[in-house]
């Protein structure tokens, strides 16, 4: 699952 | 980071620029719709807010603080400094038919019921029909200037670029979030229209 922490996309 | 995300980025950061730019240097924003451009500000507020909670890297940081300077900047110069130049008459699409529903799908459709979370996936769902009233805007005129034109080259091609860094961290990375691909998918489409008048009719456009 996509974690809302580790967004590194802008 | 890969070729096609870093070229994304460049691009989304060149039509920012050129908008800005083109919107100072003639003093006007003719042509230019601000709701748009208040909903790319909405855009990255919402999609921001991790600048205050978590730091990824410079780049990261840096492109986030440029973007959400930019696109403030861009609604100040069309709402208060070039007040004047803005063609509210044209620029007459109901944002709130793009928001309300957008933040509905976002708390319904998401990865995780987290403020956060929400947050990013509302920002996700928007950018994706946020140049919608821009598109409107111009059909509605008829025509566009040739800046402006280049600019939503530049952000249409920013998002596509962005559909091949998926696949590239898909096949890489086994990396792939299904709501910023269905997302992009659809931000993508909607430029189709303007992407087939800019590469056959080069000058001024009338979608």
């Amino acid at each position: 699952e996509e974690a809302a922490t580790d967004k590194d996309e802008l | 980071m890969n070729i096609f995300r870093l070229t994304g980025d460049l691009s989304h950061l060149a039509a920012i620029i050129i908008l800005l730019l083109k919107i100072w240097k003639t003093r006007s924003c003719a042509g230019i719709s601000g709701k748009s451009q208040i909903l790319f500000a909405l855009v990255f507020t919402t999609r921001y807010l991790d600048l205050l909670t978590s730091f990824i890297s410079l780049y990261n940081t840096t492109m986030k603080v440029i973007y959400i300077g930019c696109a403030y900047a861009t609604v100040y110069l069309i709402y208060m400094k070039f007040k004047a130049t803005y063609d509210g008459n044209h620029d007459s699409f109901r944002m709130e038919f793009l928001v309300v529903p957008v933040g509905g799908l976002a708390c319904l459709v998401n990865h995780d019921f987290s403020f956060l979370e929400i947050l990013w996936t509302f920002s996700i769902y928007l950018e994706s029909v946020a140049i919608l009233p821009q598109l409107f805007m111009i059909s509605k005129t008829g025509e566009a200037e040739t800046i402006t034109t280049h600019y939503l080259f530049f952000l249409g091609l920013y998002r596509a670029l962005y559909l091949f860094n998926w696949i590239w961290r898909f096949y890489f990375e086994g990396f792939f979030d299904m709501i910023a691909i269905v997302a992009g998918m659809v931000q993508t489409i909607l430029y189709c229209d303007f992407f087939y008048l800019y590469v056959t009719k080069g000058q001024g456009i009338s979608l």
